[in-house]
């Protein structure tokens, strides 16, 4: 049964996608079946492995919809153990169509549920908001990753998401946790980011994930190539970071 | 009658906030009356001005829903000049509210129409999202100020951007237009800002400002302050670079 991980942060830009897709490579790259949904409309995760939004005519927004049924849009990626769901554009109307749906918050859950067994892990990239997509996502979740930049607007708003996470579980979803907080973007050089990292360690303990993300132009570069780090670069210190985090996460879950 | 720019782009983390509050506080320093309107539920924007999430009991959605008039959230800032209507966190829920509202698009036209003509500027920071407060504020604006961050993600989304623009522009507010697309977080020396800066320039002509805002430390230390950065540290990159915006833009606008 797939372990079910939400990469979720209602702030914007603090590293999802690049966690969503970097992670997904590396844990595939260490033998594990893995599905990557993608659930943001900006559809970056599916550029990020080469689908690129002109051409992806059917995705998760076909399936969350009932149009069409899961497997149809399971797709291979160049990485083996890795497949994608893409989102087209369509799913920007989703959060519309879907208020006035009967048990709206389940439907990926319902979807997922069909495939889960053919996965060791899926992971589902969040958009920037605490809508009807993200809470999809938090109903489906068995954990949420929370990406955070180390910045200061990143940090004010985590107190929100954990809120909603919380409300989730007494709700939507009782058995969802915290996979963990993600330090992403890591400047060492820069004392904002080493006072953000200190503070979050401080508060949040060992709720925080040892592996921080660096600044890593290269992780910057891999998607206008639709290839994770680990294909583009795996030399990297993006690629040696996200294949840390990887195998910290898989030893969190006793697999060796 | 105020000139209202809307600060928008789905795309996460690319400097939406940044810009409004930054921009906001140049115009006000060449003697602009401005206004702020934080729009975004994350209220970033009224962070960075010194309204901290816990202090704020009313603000914009107190507007939104006619609870409350106007005149009773225009909050001064610490600069002449400038005025901030802040985010409170029942915001969050304004989309959902709204959506079986009549002409829910056109609720924050209505209420800037009616302090417009105290202001020479009002300027609107969005969520990262085309929902319904991003509608809202491109129906009540004059024209659309786009941060675009130079890297391949958000380039990525500007299509999807651009459409939505000439959609609202065909429809709900006939008049809206593009103030420019600001390039943001440029570094110099990194091959794919280059790459970014150039397409774009190529691509949309005279349609890009050419005032670029540089990557900068302080810009990310001035909100945790409260404060926008031309008053912690006037002579910082980062606040040359947004009072050249404000000259740039006021010299558009043909104000000496
Ligand atoms: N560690 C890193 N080093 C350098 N660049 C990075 C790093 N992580 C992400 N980036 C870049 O920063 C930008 C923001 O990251 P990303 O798009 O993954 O964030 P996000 O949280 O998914 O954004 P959104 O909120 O829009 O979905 C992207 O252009 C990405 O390529
Ligand atoms: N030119 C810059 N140099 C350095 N840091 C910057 C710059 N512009 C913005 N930042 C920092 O980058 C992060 C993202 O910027 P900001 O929050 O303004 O983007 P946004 O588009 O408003 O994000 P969101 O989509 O979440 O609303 C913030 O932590 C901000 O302090
Ligand atoms: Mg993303
Ligand atoms: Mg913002």
């Amino acid at each position: 049964m797939a372990h079910i991980l939400a990469l979720s942060n209602q702030k914007g830009g603090v590293g999802k996608t690049t966690t969503a897709v970097n992670l997904a490579a590396g844990l595939a790259r260490y033998g594990q079946r893995v599905l990557l949904v993608d659930l943001d409309p900006q559809g970056n995760a599916s550029s990020g492995l080469g689908y690129a939004r002109e051409d992806v005519t059917m995705g998760i927004y076909d399936v969350l919809m009932e149009f069409r049924d899961i497997d149809s849009v399971r797709m291979p990626t160049a990485l083996d153990n890795l497949e994608v769901i893409p989102a087209t554009v369509d799913l920007v109307g989703a959060e519309l169509e879907l208020v006035g749906a009967e048990r709206r918050e389940y439907r990926l859950k319902k979807v997922l549920n069909r495939v889960a067994d053919d996965y060791d892990f899926i992971l589902i990239d969040c958009p920037p908001s605490l809508g009807l997509l993200t809470l999809n996502t938090l109903t489906a979740a068995n954990a949420v990753l929370i990406p955070l930049q180390a910045e200061y607007y990143a940090m004010e708003g985590l107190g929100e998401l954990l809120r909603t996470i919380h409300a989730v579980r007494k709700g939507l979803n009782p058995e969802l946790v915290r996979e963990g907080i993600l330090v992403t973007m890591m400047d060492g050089r820069n004392k904002l980011c080493r006072e953000v990292e200190r503070q979050v360690r401080h508060h949040f303990k060992e709720g925080v994930f040892e592996t921080v993300i660096p600044r890593n132009v290269r992780l910057g570069e891999a998607p206008s190539y639709g290839k994770s780090i680990v294909e583009y670069d795996p030399r990297s210190t993006g690629a040696q970071a996200y294949l840390a985090l990887a195998r910290e996460i898989l030893q969190r879950h006793g697999i060796s």
